[in-house]
């Protein structure tokens, strides 16, 4: 099974169409295997991204230099799944 | 009735029980339910939708189509399309709204619109959001479903990217998923209402996605919509937002409401159900029943709204 061990999810703000558009330079860079759960769009809706735990530090510096809003709304996405899993199994169970 | 058997509701279930699960509101409610295939995926598994009418052998009823689960990782979405059929079965003859619907009108629920990436995301993947077709000249597997129809196919909002979420495939309806729904509402012809549930970020939307031209029958969809998202917000107060595709969430060419609404389908909407971003696809399970109960509550207003005004 794939894995998620140390990716996080962040959520970008993005206040302008310039903004906007770093992003997108950002989201469509191949190497960094971004996963986006919600695109750039409106400036009134948050972007969110799956960031792989290789890409952190990259991903954390571009938002950094360009001045980008974010947090982490998921600090440990395999955690997550993990739980979900022995939910599942507990489920099963009953 | 729903002691009689052992499906749990509240549960994330494999596809298999949730197969099972369908015949088995089948069996219960003979007069009511049918199981019927509809077609198979890439790696050949069946196509199941409950077609729930009153009038057997009238085949071209009046019909609401409601699709879920064209996203494999959006595990709520089909949780809420079983939860829903059993709702309308037992509700029948009990709720007014419901029964008033099926007197007239045919439904036809598709839980599991992407079998393959659902069995995908229980296996290997939980993430995964396209098909499984082979990209040719590719490493990277699968389509986005939702970017595949014949709806300004390849426009704005998709990927020519084999290795993108939101990859549109090589031609339109080139995913057999995709193809199978086609076929059966075109044969069908009669389709009126078409609602595709999603989840991430609580939105009911309406075409266009793939422009931000205004549809003709907007007024409407959008009154249609915000009296949905009232009803919905009745039960727990979950805000939706309201609006058309292309503004409300992001630009999408190829996805199925599209598709229905060119093809005559007026009744055209998206539902992105709850799930606030935190839990990534990965709504706690015990938020199931009461997504799948305030949910009802908007999809039922829709369908009224479609009893009242056919076309």
């Amino acid at each position: 099974r794939e894995k998620f061990f140390g990716d996080q999810v962040f959520r970008i703000n993005v206040r302008n169409g310039d903004e906007i558009s770093k992003l997108s330079q950002l989201v469509n860079s191949d190497n960094l295997k971004l996963n986006v759960w919600k695109s750039p769009s409106t400036f009134s809706r948050p972007v969110d991204v799956l960031v792989p735990s290789v890409s952190l530090q990259p991903v954390k510096s571009f938002l950094k230099s360009q001045g980008l809003e974010y947090s982490v709304t998921i600090k440990d996405l395999q955690a997550l799944l993990d739980n979900e899993d022995e939910e599942m199994q507990h489920n099963e169970g009953q | 009735e729903r002691s009689s058997n052992n499906f749990n509701y509240g549960a994330y279930h494999s596809l298999e029980a949730i197969y099972r699960e369908m015949d088995s509101i089948a069996g219960d409610f003979p007069e009511l339910a049918t199981r019927v295939k509809i077609g198979h995926s890439f790696e050949n598994r069946p196509m199941y939708v409950l077609k729930f009418s009153t009038a057997e052998g009238r085949r071209r009823r009046p019909a609401i189509w409601l699709n879920a689960g064209i996203h494999s990782r959006e595990w709520i979405s089909q949780a809420t399309a079983i939860w829903t059929a059993r709702k309308i079965a037992s509700d029948y003859g009990k709720d007014p709204a419901i029964t008033t619907i099926l007197e007239k009108m045919d439904i036809f629920l598709l839980p599991v619109a992407n079998p393959d990436g659902y069995v995908y995301t229980q296996t290997q993947n939980r993430l995964w959001r396209k098909t499984r077709s082979v990209n040719p000249g590719s490493p990277c597997i699968g389509a986005d479903p939702n970017r595949n129809w014949n709806a300004s196919f390849a426009g704005e909002g998709a990927s020519d990217n084999p290795c993108s979420e939101i990859y549109h495939g090589p031609h339109a309806n080139s995913e057999v998923e995709v193809k199978s729904v086609v076929d059966f509402i075109q044969e069908h012809g009669n389709f009126k209402c078409f609602i595709d549930l999603h989840s991430y970020s609580q939105l009911l939307m309406y075409p266009y996605g793939y422009t931000v031209k205004k549809a003709p029958d907007a007024d409407e969809l959008d009154e249609v919509a915000r009296r949905a998202a009232r009803a919905l917000a009745s039960l727990s107060g979950t805000t939706y937002q309201v609006g058309p595709t292309c503004t409300t969430v992001y630009p999408a060419s190829g996805s199925s409401v599209d598709w229905a609404y060119d093809h005559g389908i007026k009744y055209a909407f998206t539902f992105e159900l709850r799930d606030t971003g935190h839990y990534g696809f990965l709504l706690p399970a015990n938020q199931i029943i009461p997504t799948a109960e305030e949910t009802w509550l908007g999809l039922k207003t829709i369908m009224e709204h479609v009893r009242d005004n056919l076309y």
